[in-house]
């Protein structure tokens, strides 16, 4: 089964369409293997990132240099992982 | 010796095991249920779909899917709740046997079972379909952008190793070919609905393009009564509108499809949450999101009793 230690999911918050064009462009960045949970679409929506270990640094940075918001929804996905594989585990157990 | 009443609604499943249930279901409520196969995905893993039905013939129909996108676990996961609701509440439950008595109701609960067994077996963050693309070492296609509806327009992407890889042709995929299939072959179809997660939104047509239905005044109208029914149970908001005005432009979707076929009511539910799990929804929401979505669904399914066209 794959892992995801340290993936981050990201919430960014655009505030015009030329933010919006930056995080496009990140979308075409093969390298980074981004993984949009929401796409982006207008600055009215936030968009949600998967972000691999090795590009977060890179992401971040990339959306600092633009002024462009982001929080922090999940910090580590396999720790929300390993929960949900404990919770079926338990149930197969019940 | 398994029944229905041993199956735990409240946590995610394997797909055996989801198959497993859906003969318990067939078995325990026989006089409603049947269990009806609609082909066989690109990895030859059989697609059911549960008929609930109280009479012959074909009356007039509901269609309702899940897990087109495999990590959308909690989809799949309600629809089970759904169909052991729907089952066992008729004759109970007046507004569920008033439904039944005038409709028939398909339910299949994984639309790509490739995919989702992939999920528990690989990766659990896969979306896509388990095809092979000629040309590419990447593989899937995002089978929510196969339908031949605005194919291949904005909202979808040409590069197989995309998420949202629109395939080489409409209806590429075996697992939307098998569907548009049945829902041709039916012939009956009333309305068009279908579970993704996530998100809170209740959605109808057009996602490839930003015209407006021609029934759009009657489908907001509907999809706000459904949200407002989604919100009595727990409080839970829905955003209600166009695809394209609520999320972006998404072409080859289904419910485009659907609905360019004629088929008035379709609706696409984007379930919990809002982003604090995302695709990850724990456990303990399961049964509480099925209950509330129950609910949005079944104003939509009155909805359409009363209003045959």
């Amino acid at each position: 089964l794959e892992t995801f230690v340290g993936h981050q999911v990201l919430r960014i918050k655009t505030r015009n369409e030329e933010q919006l064009k930056k995080l496009r462009f990140l979308e075409t960045l093969d390298h980074l293997e981004l993984d949009f949970w929401l796409n982006p679409s207008t600055p009215a929506l936030p968009v949600d990132v998967r972000i691999p270990a090795h590009s977060l640094q890179a992401v971040k940075i990339f959306l600092e240099s633009h002024g462009i918001e982001y929080s922090i929804l999940i910090e580590d996905l396999q720790v929300i992982l390993d929960r949900e594989k404990q919770d079926i585990v338990a149930s197969q157990q019940m | 010796e398994r029944s229905s009443s041993t199956f735990n609604y409240g946590t995610y499943h394997s797909l055996a095991s989801i198959y497993q249930e859906l003969d318990n279901l067939a078995s325990e409520y026989g006089n409603i249920v049947s269990k009806i196969q609609i082909g066989e995905s690109y990895e030859k893993r059989p697609l059911y779909v549960l008929k609930f039905s109280t009479g012959r013939g074909n009356r007039p129909a509901i269609w309702l899917d899940a897990g087109i996108h495999s990590r959308e676990w909690v989809t799949q996961a309600s629809a089970m709740w759904i169909a052991k609701k729907i089952a066992s509440d008729y004759g109970n439950d007046p507004s569920i046997t008033s439904l039944l008595n005038n409709l028939d109701i398909f339910l299949l609960p994984v639309a790509n079972p490739d995919g989702y067994e992939f999920t528990h077996t690989t990766n659990r963050m896969w979306r896509k379909t388990r095809s092979k693309n000629s040309g590419s070492l990447c593989i899937g296609v995002d089978p929510n952008r196969n339908w031949d509806a605005g194919f291949g327009g904005p909202g979808a992407s040409s590069n197989p190793c995309s998420d949202s890889y629109h395939g080489p042709r409409a209806n590429s995929e075996v697992e939307v070919k098998s569907v548009v299939d049945f829902i041709k072959n039916h012939g009956n179809i009333q309305a068009f609905l279908t579970l993704h997660s996530y998100s809170q939104l209740l959605m109808y047509p057009y996602g490839y393009k930003c015209t407006p239905p021609a029934d759009n005044a009657e489908l907001n109208t509907i999809g706000k009564a459904a949200a407002n029914s989604i919100r009595s149970l727990y409080g839970t908001t829905y955003t209600v509108g166009s695809i394209c005005s609520t999320i972006y432009q998404a072409s080859g979707g289904s419910i485009d499809w659907s609905y360019d076929y004629g088929i008035k009511y379709s609706f696409a539910f984007e379930l919990r949450d809002t982003g604090r799990y995302g695709f990850l929804l724990p456990a303990a929401q399961i049964i509480p999101t099925a209950e509330e979505t129950w609910l949005g669904l079944k104003t939509i399914m009155e909805y359409v009793r009363d209003n045959p066209y």
